[in-house]
């Protein structure tokens, strides 16, 4: 049959909870081998960091959309949270084939990397399931609400700039990832570039300021030992 | 991945992008 709008919709939603409904909702026990690897243990950082970011998803969902529909935001949250495991262990696998490396307590230890990257699983699990609301105000108005991005960026208050770092890594992480998807995700990738990265509170201007400064210095001879 | 533009070099990856290396 024909591919409709809707029968590619409910194709990728499919796929994705084939996926997902045999992930895990913790780390796997080889992500807890990479954990117990690290020079610092960055266990509990990480299951705080999802809780904490679990609550103050579910609160911003309910205040869009409604608190009748809490429920579906937990499941949102639940699916993102097991992607973000299942792509930080497939990260985490090609790092060390490339690098030859198995201690990676200071990129484990990094919370601006585990927000993108939870932003980067929860932004694949709504955009799937769609991620514009009609909701009814009273018996005659309706308004939409729009929860795609950069909606996850404000609710986890993560940089742009953090969130592009990752975008690439992820897709390159997640091999199952719609064509649809990643077109959505690079369309992603082109706002933070041509417009969110160049927003006043931005980390990249100080970033820059770093780059020139470090160019205007005079050569600095090199250390006698790295 | 057909149409996606990839931005890092070649043989960089994750680690890079967040000065882990």
């Amino acid at each position: 049959p024909p591919q409709t709008p809707v029968r590619t919709a409910m194709n990728t939603i499919q796929q994705l909870q084939m996926i997902l409904n045999t992930a895990d909702d913790k780390p796997s026990s080889t992500l807890e081998a990479y954990f117990n690897n690290c020079t610092v243990n960055p266990t509990n950082g990480i299951t705080n960091r999802v809780e904490y970011l679990g609550q103050k998803f579910q609160e911003n969902f309910a205040q869009a959309v409604g608190e009748g529909w809490a429920e579906i935001g937990s499941q949102r949250y639940k699916l993102g949270v097991r992607l973000y495991y299942r792509v930080m262990e497939s990260m985490l696998k090609s790092e060390e084939e490339r690098l030859s490396v198995h201690n990676f307590s200071k990129l484990l230890n990094d919370a601006t990397f585990h927000g993108s990257l939870l932003a980067c699983a929860v932004e694949v699990v709504m955009t799937t399931y769609g991620t514009t609301w009609n909701i009814t105000l009273t018996s005659d108005i309706q308004t939409e609400t729009d929860l795609s991005f950069p909606w996850i960026l404000r609710v986890f208050d993560i940089k742009a700039y953090e969130f592009y770092k990752v975008i690439e890594s992820f897709i390159k992480a997640e091999p199952t990832l719609s064509r649809e998807m990643i077109k959505h995700m690079e369309r992603c990738e082109h706002r933070i570039m041509e417009c969110i990265a160049w927003q006043m509170d931005s980390p990249l201007f100080d970033i820059l300021k770093q780059q020139k400064e470090q160019e205007d210095q005079p050569d600095q001879p090199e250390p006698t030992s790295t | 991945f057909q149409d996606y533009h990839f931005g890092l070099d070649e043989g960089e990856g994750i680690s890079e992008l967040f000065d882990c290396d």
